[in-house]
């Protein structure tokens, strides 16, 4: 007798973040008797998540959990996986707009705002900072980068300088680095709001002779994020819970599998992590 | 044996794909022998997937779950533009669902295209 | 012994125009000693184009003949090969910017000309013309509308209503064809500049019940298109020589490896086709 | 033997992915075990590749053939951004180097799948 499917779609299939949600997971289907298949697109981007979501409905699957990449193309086919009846939750970046059945991720626009506060702490009430983010058109780094940007506004005369995207790969961070700070020459402090850009950002900062001239806040607590932060190059990190996204993910699908009644936001913390609490 | 399934499983492929043929050819031409075809290449291919299952593995059960699902998502999905097409309805009524059957065939050629790694995994 | 392997890439892998090409081709290479690999994108676009010369390139294949989408986007790819030492043809549709070694195909402007004066001839000089094109940016596409536009505007009254593309696809061409018939109430004629667009133009006359009051000017001599020549539904088709283009490019690599010196354009002629010569 | 063929294939593909992901690993974090690895994946999946050619059929030969050449190309293209990284370059010196080495690896799983294809031809 074969268990039920659970398709779980990444962000970007090769980022280790991505292995945390998994593994919490593929726990859960294993408590529940289910099973995970891991998706995810080669490259960020709205038409592979999509292509992704309509193989799993077109192989009939029992549960969809899914990333978003841009919201507004996902509307249409979350709608369609939804009336037919297949739960569908987003997981770590939300639809709102469309009847996905929950959300279960971190409040990103709060996420930025305690990132905000983090650089305040870190650098004072001026500076200049530079932005890498793990994609420009993607929801969850949108929402950081402006919950970020609405609360400096009000609460400091720090002055984002650049921006620029990784696409959420670890090479592409270290070159949007190096082009920040290449182009921007007093920048006080980089902001990173995807897990690879850290260490992307790290790397570059060290590169160029840079460590200890230019903070760094990241997010997650990849390893080689905790190793920078050890070593001094990364500051501090925005920590978030993504093991607990892909448990909780599988628990949900699971009970409105067994017939509960389940839905809405299911918000997962975050904690910020330096040298002194590493 | 081994051979033995990766030898229907690639006659699954050859049927599936003159199955798109035929449907295809339909949908321009009306060509009515290509609907005998398409329908008879759906019957072939769903008696090879049965045989599989019966034979497989549990890995590969899994894929041969998803597989057939989709070969139904197809056929219905194809079944629908045909319909409408036999009404006499304009391409551009159905030309949505005329490309949403193309992208499942992709999806089911993906799912025989696993089936063989997972064949080959033993 | 393996023979030399000589990839000959399309405009769209599935596109029977190319299979005169191809068999034109492969017609050479048997005569010489060669092997064709036929290669094409799934959808006409300029990065699958690339991809497939440079795939041709990394396996050091012993010529090139490739179609040109977008010829700003080929040029790089098309130097390195020559400059590594592998001929590289264009052929249907050219890069004459690149050092690509000679072209092999239709003089496309000219053609588009051939097909103005033939409007001229079947709706005389005052009238409504609708275009459908075998993609809006690739190349040979754009030369023929520009050099029919041309002609018409300097030696007719004829208007050019509306533009839309088929993308080289049958069904394709049938949709843009009813959408130009459907958004322009007064269209005499339709143009169609690749091979697949006047069988779907046909059939959209058709399937409206235009028969005899929406003339068709087309491309190629595909089957169908004979037919619905023979049936009154196309007025006349430019016939090219796509089996000649693949014999020819064939035999200039060939010559081109065995010591030759080759180069330049080498242009195969048009015909015009109708009822009363099909 | 056919069976023999498609394992020796299997393993050809899983030692390229292997060297890629050395590879790259090298390129992010200069760790010089990764560059010992990837040098070692290289002979082992060339030793394979000219056991097959000299076991196949003339059609599995070309596409051997075409899959050698591009085994080379992609050696070619990862041995001169590894110089470049040994030189301290920036990775912005050689990051379209780089995105080629990854690309032409892709084009190496092509021609895999493809060979895989043709000893199933039988
Ligand atoms: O969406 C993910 C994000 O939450 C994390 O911060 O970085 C990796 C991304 O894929
Ligand atoms: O480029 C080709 C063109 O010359 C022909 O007319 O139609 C098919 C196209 O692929």
């Amino acid at each position: 007798k074969l268990k039920p499917k659970i398709v779980l779609i990444s962000h970007v299939y090769t980022n280790p973040y991505w292995q945390y949600v998994k593994m919490g997971a593929e726990k859960a289907a294993k408590e529940r008797g289910a099973i995970i298949s891991y998706e995810g697109p080669n490259v960020a981007n709205a038409e592979e998540g999509v292509k992704l979501i309509n193989m799993a409905y077109a192989s009939k699957v029992s549960g969809i959990i899914t990333y978003v990449q841009e919201e507004e193309k996902y509307i249409k086919v979350i709608n369609k996986v939804v009336d037919a009846g297949i739960p569908l939750l987003t997981v770590d970046s939300d639809a709102e707009k469309s009847k996905r059945i929950a959300y279960i991720g971190t409040n990103n626009v709060q996420a930025g705002v305690e990132a905000a506060k983090e650089m305040i702490k870190r650098i004072g009430h001026n500076g200049n900072v530079g932005i890498i983010m793990g994609g420009k058109s993607v929801k969850n780094q949108i929402e950081r980068v402006n919950g970020f940007k609405e609360y400096i506004e009000k609460n400091s005369n720090i002055n984002v300088s650049d921006i620029e995207s990784s696409d959420s790969y670890l090479i592409e961070a270290e070159l949007a680095a190096k082009k920040i700070l290449t182009n921007n020459l007093k920048i006080d402090a980089l902001l990173c709001t995807s897990a690879l850009d850290g260490p992307g950002a790290a790397k570059a900062v060290m590169n160029m002779g840079l460590s200890g001239k230019v903070k760094i806040i990241s997010f997650d607590d990849l390893p080689e994020t905790l190793e920078y932060i050890e070593k001094g190059i990364i500051t501090s990190t925005v920590v978030q819970r993504p093991y607990n996204m892909g448990y909780n993910s599988v628990n949900i699908i699971m009970n409105i599998i067994e017939g509960k009644k389940e839905e809405g936001i299911y918000y997962t913390d975050v904690v910020i992590v330096g040298k002194e609490n590493v | 044996s081994m051979l033995n399934k990766l030898s229907i499983l690639k006659s699954v492929k050859m049927e599936l794909d003159e199955s798109l043929y035929n449907y295809e050819k339909y949908i321009r031409e009306n060509d009515y022998k290509s609907i005998e075809i398409y329908n008879s290449k759906y019957e072939d291919l769903m008696k090879k997937i049965n045989f599989l299952q019966a034979n497989s593995d549990i890995e590969s059960r899994y894929v041969l779950r998803d597989l057939k699902n989709c070969i139904e998502s197809y056929k219905k999905s194809a079944d629908y533009s045909i319909k409408l097409n036999d009404e006499k309805a304009s391409i551009d009524v159905y030309y949505i669902n005329y490309v949403e059957t193309k992208e499942i065939y992709e999806f089911c050629s993906s799912f025989i295209a696993k089936l063989n790694d997972s064949y080959l995994n033993y």
